[in-house]
């Protein structure tokens, strides 16, 4: 392996990345995928955390462009020089751009995103180019082989050269979820993915990730990617309090809507909508319900549940009703009975979290067709 | 040497040349791109060969042809 002239390094762990635009090639979600899969191939065997920003500012800005974009290195079109990324630094520093004149793929034909992006964000964290034709770091882009290993034995030794390996010492790149909150040393322990003991204030979908919430903290999970995410909420939202009550996401409007107490807000991406906090009873409750449990949107259905103790409620977005009075949780998910943390809808599945049990509900069958540990999300 | 040839010849200078100044910071220095055995271009093309543990002969051979035309990061591959 080889780094950089004067051996260039981030002196911080958690480091941003945005995605300035995309390439029209795949879907935005499949991009945001191929990127943050390939940012967990170096936080993997590292202490590096990697944490997405929709605006402004990051230390990772990530783009497609052909030809002369704005830097001194112009791309050459179709084939040969296929992306390219600039050492650790401020400004440019960091930043990956990549070939629009390329067939971007997340498959083995054309040009493999990921695989490209893997290799560039080594760059973007301090490696050069290695001569071993076996690593990732090889300068010619061999097809991607989605059975193999991307990281090779030179690459990590690189990685590891300049920012030491993964926290997580029986160091099977498996990723620790943990991020030492250097802001944080009072916090007695930091919750871990892997407890037997773990429960969740709340959970949701949230842009094709799973988000769990956990008093100061939340685990970013894309279903495609093994790894999870461990990052503080006020670094995504500095507005708002720890342990949240109940979370749920409303895809098509690409908005989530986070409780806590008797009041709730609306974020986009890592924006609060303006005008929130608003209270509870603004959406229909009355106004003795102080708190709510857990919810979840049903996108097919249009219908929002809100849980409380036993008891669930109904908002109905074409009728723009509330439920008069609600209902028992077990009459309508049977096997799911008393008060429930959290819930969750992906695919056509229910996730009940009760405790440290998880229910999985099948909406079609409507019943529970799977109990899990709350944590079967996390590669333990 | 019959004009195809020659062509061709050309064309594998400017396409290793081409190389040579992305990855390899070899600049031109205004002398024609004629081979002498210790004209920069030649120390650069060395350098490239041993890179990628091709034989090191200075030479546009055909190992050396083929690899300047695989896709590639657009990171230099020498400091600088």
């Amino acid at each position: 392996f080889s780094t950089f002239a004067g051996e260039p390094k981030w002196t911080k762990q958690v480091l941003t990345y945005r995605l300035v635009n995309y390439t029209p090639d795949l879907r935005p979600a499949d991009v945001n995928a191929a990127i943050e899969k390939a940012l967990s191939v170096w936080s993997s065997v590292t202490p590096l955390r990697f944490i997405k920003k929709d605006r402004g500012d990051a230390d990772i800005l990530i783009s497609f462009a052909a030809r002369g974009h704005n830097d001194f290195i112009p791309f050459d079109g179709p084939g040969g020089s296929l992306a390219h990324a600039y050492a650790p630094g401020k400004d440019f520093g960091g930043d990956a751009h990549f070939d629009e004149d390329e067939t971007w793929t997340k498959s083995t034909e054309g040009t493999n995103l990921f695989y490209v992006a893997a290799h560039e964000f080594g760059h973007s964290l301090g490696l050069s180019h290695s001569k071993d034709p076996n690593a990732l770091m090889y300068p010619v882009y061999r097809k991607y082989d989605p059975s193999g290993l991307l990281l090779h034995q030179d690459d990590i030794a690189g990685i590891q050269y300049l920012y030491g390996p993964s926290p997580n010492t029986n160091n099977d790149q498996r990723e620790s979820t943990e991020i030492k909150d250097p802001t944080d040393s009072k916090n007695p322990a930091l919750p871990n993915s892997c407890s037997p003991n773990l429960t969740f204030d709340a959970v949701t979908s949230f842009r094709g990730e799973i988000m769990f919430f956990k008093d100061k903290h939340i685990w970013r999970k894309h279903p495609a990617v093994r790894t999870a995410d461990f990052e503080l909420i006020s670094s995504f939202w500095p507005q708002l309090p720890p342990g949240v009550d109940a979370a749920y996401e409303i895809p098509e409007k690409d908005e989530m809507v986070i409780f806590k107490g008797n009041e709730f807000w609306v974020v986009r991406g890592d924006t609060i909508l303006s005008g929130y906090p608003q209270k509870l009873y603004t959406l229909g409750f009355l106004k003795d319900v102080t708190k709510i449990d857990a919810a979840f949107h049903n996108r097919n259905e249009g219908k929002t549940y809100y849980f409380i103790a036993d008891k669930f409620w109904s908002y109905d977005k074409r009728s723009q009703s509330m439920d008069r009075k609600p209902l028992l949780i077990r009459d309508a998910f049977p096997g799911i009975n008393g008060k429930i943390d959290a819930v969750f809808q992906h695919e056509n599945f229910l996730y009940f979290f009760s405790g440290r049990k998880q229910f999985e509900f099948d909406l079609d069958k409507k019943r529970v067709t799977r109990f899990l540990k709350t944590n079967f999300w996390f590669p333990c | 040497f019959p004009a195809g040839t020659r062509q061709t010849k050309e064309e594998g200078m400017q396409l290793i040349q081409k190389y040579l100044e992305n990855y390899y910071g070899f600049k031109k220095d205004g002398e024609l791109l004629v081979w002498k055995s210790n004209n920069a271009m030649t120390q650069k093309l060395k350098e490239m060969q041993e890179f990628f543990g091709l034989e090191v002969t200075g030479k546009l051979d055909s190992a050396t042809l083929d690899l300047v035309q695989k896709r590639r990061c657009g990171l230099p591959d020498v400091a600088g």
